[in-house]
């Protein structure tokens, strides 16, 4: 699962502005 | 530039004008689609084949007992001072008047609490509400209640002023309630200048009287249906990114507004992630909510039916308050997931429609938001949502196909990148 229990994620946020970027 | 080519096809490329041409075939064929009609019945259908023919995976129909109210003959004339034809549309579940119709004097109040303080002159009367249009969510309670208010108060029937934003005398309809303890009376919504014109004559003294015939009638409820299709993740075909919108609607105008436009921007929205040869990670799921117009009935089935695998559920998104020039996203969830939204949001830059407003509305995703599944719903110009909303004016009149365009843009890319992200959104 890429959700973990608690929900959180285990990426930084700079991560995933990062993942995001690639989309644009 | 997943983005942008989702951008380009959608605003500028082959799929331009799709949703707005599919859309005008839809409504021009079915017409007007109120829950338990034929109309709805053959809408269900279409649909089902169309997705079919488009190509989308697991296209279903998940079987749905929704209400069955249907409007018979009806109309209402003022008859003093002056004689009046009074454009009425009976509210959604109103019962009919006797076959002789309603005469009765009319006392016309401007709020439930004017009607509660002059409780004793309502009685054997027809109350007439003139309240002012303030929100739709403020004043819609008019609607819902005027009834059973007036009721309890010994009135004989309720005549309320549309829930509009502007108004050219057209009545606009809506579901109403009765309460279990309070005896039902017929009650519809007339236009904005006739609840306007007998409030002036009431405050002028004048007495009013006005001649009220309904015909309306109640059926067991019916067999319906929610419809779904996807595109199956590639990674996590078990998690869920859900678009939706309304397949039902009232029994006037064609339903092209609310909400053909939102639940054709979220058929295309697959429909331009399929064209691009695109599969995302997680699976993207179109459900067309049937029964909607009657308090979210399909939707509230298909809750229970899926709440088990509610921690599947990656984002819940519902376009239902039009498919005008769309400025951004409402969005509930948690912070971090906020905050995600918002730097998905800036993919939409090309287009201009990059804000993220506070909560997302829509009756049908509002049972896994309160579970705390993230939320989304379109945010669109509304300035001129009100003025058709349920009046014979929800036609594809209304519609633009260029701000369709720009839509179904915002709609699949936000849906697209949410459902092909590594992690799925934070909840608290």
């Amino acid at each position: 699962k890429s959700l973990r229990r608690d929900g959180s994620s285990l990426k930084s946020f700079e991560d995933i502005k990062n993942e995001i970027a690639g989309y644009t | 530039n997943i983005a942008k080519a989702i951008i380009d096809l959608a605003v500028h490329g082959k799929a331009q004008n799709r949703s707005y041409e599919r859309l005008a075939v839809f409504a021009d064929t079915i017409g007007p689609r109120l829950s338990g009609s034929k109309n709805l019945e053959a809408g269900i259908k279409y649909m089902f084949n169309a997705l079919q023919k488009d190509g989308l995976e697991n296209v279903h129909l998940e079987p749905v007992k929704v209400p069955h109210w249907e409007r018979g003959e009806e109309f209402a004339v003022m008859l003093e001072p002056r004689n009046h034809s009074i454009a009425i549309l009976g509210l959604g579940s109103s019962i009919a008047t006797p076959p002789e119709g309603i005469t009765a004097e009319v006392i016309v109040v401007a709020s439930f609490d004017e009607l509660h303080k002059r409780a004793q002159e309502a009685k054997g009367k027809i109350v007439v509400y003139n309240e002012p249009f303030i929100s739709y969510g403020e004043t819609v309670q008019y609607r819902l209640q005027g009834a059973v208010e007036a009721a309890k108060v010994g009135a004989v029937a309720s005549l309320i002023r549309s829930v509009a934003s502007f108004s050219i005398h057209s009545p606009h309809t809506g579901e109403q309630s009765y309460q279990p303890d309070v005896p039902q009376i017929p009650t519809a919504c007339i236009s904005v200048e006739d609840a306007e014109m007998m409030s002036r004559m009431s405050l002028r003294g004048t007495k009013i009287v006005v001649h009220l015939r309904m015909g309306a009638k109640t059926y067991p409820d019916s067999l319906s249906f929610n419809t779904v299709a996807e595109i199956v993740g590639s990674k996590y075909p078990e998690q869920v990114v859900l678009v939706s919108g309304h397949l039902d609607s009232w029994d006037v105008g064609q339903g092209a507004m609310d909400d053909g436009g939102g639940a054709f921007i979220s058929w295309e929205a697959l429909s331009l992630i399929k064209d691009l040869g695109l599969r995302p990670k997680r699976t993207l799921r179109l459900v067309l909510w049937t029964g909607e117009e009657q308090g979210g009935v399909g939707a509230e089935q298909y809750y229970q039916l899926h709440k088990e695998n509610i921690s599947n559920f990656d984002i819940v998104m519902e376009s239902d308050e039009g498919t005008f020039k769309p400025s951004g996203l409402g969005f509930t969830g948690s912070a971090a997931s906020r905050d995600i939204v918002k730097e998905i949001m800036t993919l939409l830059q090309p287009i201009n429609a990059t804000d993220v407003y506070d909560t997302a509305d829509g009756t049908d995703i509002s049972y896994w938001m309160r579970d705390g599944v993230p939320g989304a719903s379109l945010h669109s110009d509304i300035n001129k949502y009100f003025w058709f909303h349920h009046s014979q004016g929800d036609t594809m009149t209304v519609q633009d196909p260029n701000q369709m365009n720009l839509c179904a843009a915002l709609w699949t890319v936000v849906s697209y990148v949410i459902a092909d992200m590594e992690d799925m959104l934070p909840r608290d």
